[in-house]
C-alpha cells in the first residue's frame, strides 16, 4: 500500500458519501444518472467475485463491502425509494448503457491476463469502469443545473482513478515486473473522459461561479 | 500466492 492508493481509495471513498449524503439527507437524485450508478454497481460485483475466495487483508475486504453495498444501496434508493424516485428524470438519463456493456464484454474476452471467469470478469469490470461515466456526463450537459453535491461526487470520482495512475507509476518504478497494462490504460481512459469536465470545474471554482459545461 | 495471481487493489 502506498500515500497515492490510499488517499485514491479515501477519494473514492468520499465521493460515495457525498453521492449517499445528498440522496439521504436532501432526499434527491436530481443530476444523477442511475445508468452510471447501475454500471457501478456491475463493476463492483464483476471485479469483486473473489472477495471470498482470495483474502488480501482486512482492508481490501472492508472496503470491497463497503464498495458492493453502497453502489446497490444507491441504486435501490434511485429506483425503489418513494421520494428520492420522484426527483430522478428517466426522460434525461437515456443513455443505452447495455451499448457500453457489450463491446466491454467482447473486448474482456479477447483481451485478459487468463482466459478464466474470474479474470475476465475482473477484466470486464475495469473496461466498463472506464465508460461508466458517460451517462452521467451526457445528463450533465441536458440538465443545466448542476448542484454543488453532485459536481462533488464528479470531482471525487475522477480524481480517484487520476490518483491510480500515480499510484500505479509508483508500483511499477517500486516493484519489480509490476506490470498491469488492462488497469493502466483503461484507468487512463476513464481519467481522460473528466477531462472536460476536470476544466469546467476549475473554471466555476477559480471564477467562483457555478458550474456550467457547455451545450 | 504471487502477488500476479491476485488482484490486490480494489
Amino acid at each position: 500500500m502506498n500515500i497515492f492508493r490510499l488517499t485514491a481509495d479515501m477519494t473514492h471513498l468520499m465521493s460515495v458519501i457525498v453521492l449517499l449524503l445528498k440522496i439521504h439527507t436532501i432526499k434527491s437524485c436530481a443530476g444523477i444518472s442511475l445508468k452510471t450508478q447501475e454500471l457501478y454497481a456491475i463493476v463492483f460485483t464483476c471485479r469483486y467475485l473473489d472477495i471470498f475466495t482470495d483474502f488480501i487483508s482486512f482492508y481490501n475486504t472492508i472496503m470491497k463491502v463497503i464498495f458492493l453495498w453502497t453502489s446497490f444501496s444507491i441504486v435501490w434508493y434511485m429506483r425503489y425509494h418513494k421520494i428520492v424516485r420522484r426527483s430522478y428524470d428517466k426522460d434525461q438519463d437515456t443513455f443505452r448503457h447495455v451499448f457500453l456493456m457489450l463491446p466491454c464484454l467482447v473486448l474482456a474476452l479477447l483481451i485478459n491476463e487468463r482466459f478464466t471467469f474470474k479474470e475476465v470478469m475482473w477484466t470486464f469490470s475495469f473496461y466498463l469502469e472506464a465508460v461508466a461515466i458517460l451517462p452521467q456526463l451526457v445528463l450533465l450537459q441536458r440538465t443545466r443545473n448542476i448542484d454543488n453535491l453532485t459536481g462533488q461526487y464528479i470531482f471525487l470520482l475522477g480524481a480517484y482513478r487520476a490518483l491510480y495512475i500515480l499510484n500505479w507509476i509508483y508500483r511499477y518504478v517500486t516493484e519489480p515486473n509490476y506490470v498491469h497494462w488492462i488497469p493502466w490504460m483503461s484507468g487512463l481512459v476513464q481519467t481522460l473522459l473528466y477531462g472536460d469536465f476536470f476544466y469546467y470545474y476549475f473554471l466555476s471554482w477559480k471564477n467562483n461561479v457555478k458550474l456550467q459545461l457547455p451545450a | 500466492e504471487e502477488a500476479t495471481s491476485t488482484h490486490d487493489e480494489l
